[in-house]
């Protein structure tokens, strides 16, 4: 199976 | 105070529809430079990120930075009441809490006037790094929209490997598989229909397909896209426009 990822584990909020 | 004129409103109108069915409320931070918005889907799997530099504009003026908070919905409905070649201006005072559209016909017989309630939106931004992509495709913006509209018969994800043969998408469901294989292709009589393959290193990532249609409906606003990606990051995807761009941050999927 796969799993989608979500962009908050690459890119920090500031 | 923020006063910005295009002479055709189609030129804003295509955009808001290409990306308004991935947002909802966000701010468009508007300087000297241009119109900037950056925002992410409410799923946190595709970034949006819009520029529309101010040599775009016929008439461009905005001496101090002004927000202009609001609902991509809301916009895209007072859009709908501008004919496409419409002369249309966009004002908005500092630290007001209203957009004034005006959409006037080439004739100037007819002027449209609509106020849009601004809001306060404390909007996260997510900061992009810089990054080395491995491979760089560009390749035309129609010809990507109907692969993968293609793949989306058969499965929900589609798979895209790059490497120096080429660049295929591929996707397997219950019903079965499919892939296309584009090699790399220079197209003298039309430009746009060439394969260009930049490639440091071979890369494979999987993305949802849904998602992915909905980045594609951006095909409307340039003939050419630009896919970047490299292992285990996401993707950057790219439309140019004569002034400026919309990016898509793509999360990728992984094999659990």
């Amino acid at each position: 199976a796969t799993k989608q990822l979500s962009l908050d584990s690459f890119y920090k909020s500031t | 105070m923020l006063e910005a004129k295009l002479d055709a409103a189609s030129q804003l109108k295509k955009i808001v529809e290409a990306i308004r069915d991935m947002l909802g409320e966000c701010n468009i931070e508007c300087n000297e430079t241009g119109l900037a918005l950056q925002s992410l889907d409410k799923s946190h799997i595709v970034l949006v990120s819009l520029l529309l530099g101010s040599d775009g504009f016929s008439e461009y003026r905005c001496d101090r930075g002004v927000t202009l908070g609001l609902n991509i919905n809301s916009l895209a409905t007072v859009l709908r009441c501008a004919n496409n070649d419409d002369i249309l201006t966009l004002r908005s005072e500092d630290r007001a809490n209203e957009l004034i559209l005006t959409f006037e016909d080439s004739k100037a017989d007819r002027i449209s006037e609509f106020n849009l309630r601004l809001m306060d939106i404390d909007q996260e931004y997510l900061a992009i790094p810089e990054t080395e992509y491995a491979a760089t495709v560009v390749m035309s913006a129609a010809v990507l929209q109907r692969t993968l509209r293609d793949l989306s018969a058969l499965s929900e994800a589609v798979t895209i490997e790059i490497d120096k043969e080429g660049i295929r998408f591929s996707a397997e469901g219950d019903l079965g598989k499919g892939s296309t294989h584009f090699k790399p292709c220079v197209d003298m009589e039309n430009a746009e229909n060439s394969i260009n393959i930049t490639l440091s290193e071979p890369v494979s990532l999987s993305f949802n397909l849904q998602y992915f249609s909905n980045i594609t409906k951006a095909s409307s606003l340039s003939s050419t896209v630009t896919l970047q990606m490299t292992a285990g990051m996401p993707a950057q995807i790219e439309y140019k426009l004569p002034s400026g761009h919309v990016r898509y941050y793509f999360a990728p999927k992984i094999e659990d």
